[in-house]
């Protein structure tokens, strides 16, 4: 583990009372080695490994601590930071935000088979737990099978399908809202099809599914074992629809989980929950501290 | 100055940038670097624009020879090639544009088969690719035993002269327990029914994925074997340059790639192409 790299590169150095620059150098080319193994984008990286260097030059040694223990410390409250947005509280940033006036809208998008069906279903389930009344939304029509596969996970976690065989999603979505109004369902649950970034006309499509049904939620579902290629996927979903949150999905792998630092870093809005398994009950709220654990090994 | 630019850190550095980018490992990486300056001082390269061209060369060596990214066909009898991977990278998809290629271009008699018991509407979705490739198509109810569905489908195929047998499997992953034993099973099934392994074992890799790949490919190699990788939605812009390392490390080949979600969307394996946009 990082930690156990460190103290090795610091075994020597025992009984110093300030750390060096020079030792902080050799310290933070593991610390670089381990967040890029973990998945996290090396531009992050090295923004971070510069404020750990700014935070530890020139700062005494703790007492009872040797120098590896030291930058640990630095880096886990640094990432820490980053991945709860030092919020005030941080169980805060996972809470989902509601209308004023209900239906509450919620719209799901992200990449190619990043979990979002699976999400909804779950979502639904544990709003009902709330005691709300959602409805799922089938905004996609293009996967072989997807209304298909909503549909049963819509029975699996009893909650009412909104479909149109053939449709055009942007006119299911708004028509779903209006049933949802008519029908007294609180909660708009909008699955989309998984699209490419860089696919024009499908995140034009995105647009038009949002400005048809003003979501109070865009959730950006991110497969957890996602590289490098996070920080692209984020900004590009960011820069087209505003998100206002992520779901890291697949967590339940052993994926170090570095794209949470890369996204949350660079498009500065929380992770509010994470899927731990294909069951409609796998679903956990974003835990910083936890994530934080586990990126550094 | 020459216009082709010099050899100094700046040039080792943006080389370093980019195959980090891609998802080249650390590790992967800096022995790329090492013998790329090992080979500036050996081989006395003039400039930049030389560095550039053997770097292209040790990248595109590293990837294997080009006759390892052909796929198995059996000398006699079926071929079976059985589809792995985690959750949501592409298996079904990848499986169903291979069943619409060998249809309608090579002309082979092609069986899909619905390994996937599990998951929410998976065997109705391997049917419409199955529709799609015009190409016969074995199910069972949900929840049967996949292995069970597998050994029914091999006997089915002899009796039906097929010519390829393409075996989806669930998503799993590959710390599950469970699910890899399930895995196995399937394996041993395939093995005792065809009399040999299965011709191929084709691990599905999403090009997005970053280095838990490798704890992938090392478990599914663990529990069933696996002759090459199926690497999908490279029309993205991840670059899925950690296939360098399965190979290197692990010795596992890229045999298909996948560039769409249309039955057309599917690619030979090709080093010098790959190579060429990961470097770009
Ligand atoms: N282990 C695990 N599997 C998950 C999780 N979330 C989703 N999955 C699985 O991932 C696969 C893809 O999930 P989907 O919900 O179909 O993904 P999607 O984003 O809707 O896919 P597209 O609609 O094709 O873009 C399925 O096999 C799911 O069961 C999770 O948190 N853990
Ligand atoms: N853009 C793009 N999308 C792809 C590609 N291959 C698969 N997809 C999409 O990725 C999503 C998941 O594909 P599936 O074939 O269902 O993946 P899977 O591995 O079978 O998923 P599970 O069975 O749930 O584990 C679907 O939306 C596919 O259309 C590809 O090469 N490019
Ligand atoms: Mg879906
Ligand atoms: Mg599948």
């Amino acid at each position: 583990s990082l930690a156990e790299k460190l103290q090795a590169a610091f075994d020597k150095l025992r009984g110093n009372v300030k750390l060096t620059e020079a030792d902080i150098d050799v310290a933070l080319k593991e610390v670089r080695t381990a967040l890029l193994e973990a998945d996290v984008n090396f531009r992050v990286v090295k923004d971070f490994v510069g404020r750990v260097k700014e935070r530890a030059l020139g700062e005494s040694v703790l007492e009872g601590l040797n120098p590896g223990q030291q930058v640990i410390k630095f880096v886990y409250d640094e990432m820490l930071a980053l991945l709860s947005g030092d919020a005030e509280n941080p169980g805060q940033a996972s809470a989902l935000n509601f209308a004023p006036k209900p239906p509450t809208v919620i719209m799901l998008c992200g990449l190619q088979g990043a979990g979002k069906t699976t999400l909804a279903g779950k979502l639904a389930k544990l709003l009902t737990k709330q005691g709300k009344t959602p409805v799922l939304v089938a905004c996609d029509i293009q996967r072989p099978a997807a209304v298909k596969q909503l549909q049963i996970v819509g029975e699996q976690v009893k909650t009412p399908v909104f479909a149109v065989p053939g449709g055009d999603p942007v006119r299911i979505a708004r028509d779903a809202v209006e049933w949802a109004e008519a029908n007294k369902a609180d909660v708009v649950i909008l699955d989309t099809a998984g699209r490419l970034h860089i696919d024009g006309d499908l995140m034009t499509q995105l647009q038009g599914i949002k400005s048809a049904t003003h979501p109070h939620e865009i959730l950006l579902v991110l497969d957890a074992m996602t590289g490098q290629d996070a920080v692209t996927v984020a900004k590009e979903f960011d820069s087209a629809i505003d998100v206002t949150g992520f779901v890291l999905t697949k967590v339940d792998g052993d994926t170090r989980g570095g794209a949470a630092i890369s996204v949350r870093s660079v498009v500065g809005k929380p992770i509010k929950f994470v899927g731990v398994g294909e069951k409609m009950d796998a679903l956990e709220p974003f835990y910083p501290d936890r994530m934080a654990s586990r990126i550094l090994g | 100055v020459t216009g082709r630019g010099r050899i100094d850190d700046e040039l080792f550095e943006e080389f370093e940038a980019a195959l980090l980018a891609a998802d080249v490992s650390v590790t992967t990486t800096d022995k790329i670097l090492d013998d790329l300056r090992e080979a500036v001082r050996l081989e006395r390269l003039p400039d930049a624009k030389a560095v550039r061209e053997r770097l292209r060369q040790s990248l595109t060596e590293a990837l294997g020879e080009a006759g390892d990214t052909r796929l198995k066909v059996a000398p006699s009898g079926p071929s079976l090639y059985l589809m792995v991977g985690v959750n949501g990278v592409g298996k079904t998809t990848t499986l169903g544009k291979m069943a619409y290629r060998a249809t309608h271009t090579d002309g082979k008699k092609v069986m899909l088969v619905a390994g996937d018991t599990f998951r929410a509407a998976a065997a109705d979705q391997l049917a419409i690719w199955a529709q799609r490739a015009g190409c016969d198509f074995i199910r069972q109810q949900e929840r049967s035993d996949p292995a069970a569905v597998v050994f029914d489908a091999i006997q089915a195929a002899k009796a039906r002269d097929i010519d390829l047998i393409l075996v989806d499997t669930a998503g799993r992953l590959h710390n599950k327990a469970n699910l890899m034993e399930e895995l196995r099973k399937i394996g041993r099934v395939c093995e005792r029914e065809l009399g040999r392994k299965p011709d191929e074992v084709l691990l599905a890799l999403d090009a997005t994925t970053g280095q838990n790949a490798v704890r992938q490919a090392q478990e599914f190699i663990g529990a069933v074997g696996v002759t090459g990788i199926a690497l999908a939605k490279l029309d993205g812009t991840a670059r899925g340059g950690i296939v360098i390392t399965l190979r290197e490390e692990l010795g596992v080949p890229v045999k298909i790639v996948g560039v769409g979600e249309q039955p057309a969307d599917i690619r030979p394996f090709v080093p010098q192409v790959f190579i060429e946009a990961l470097l770009d």
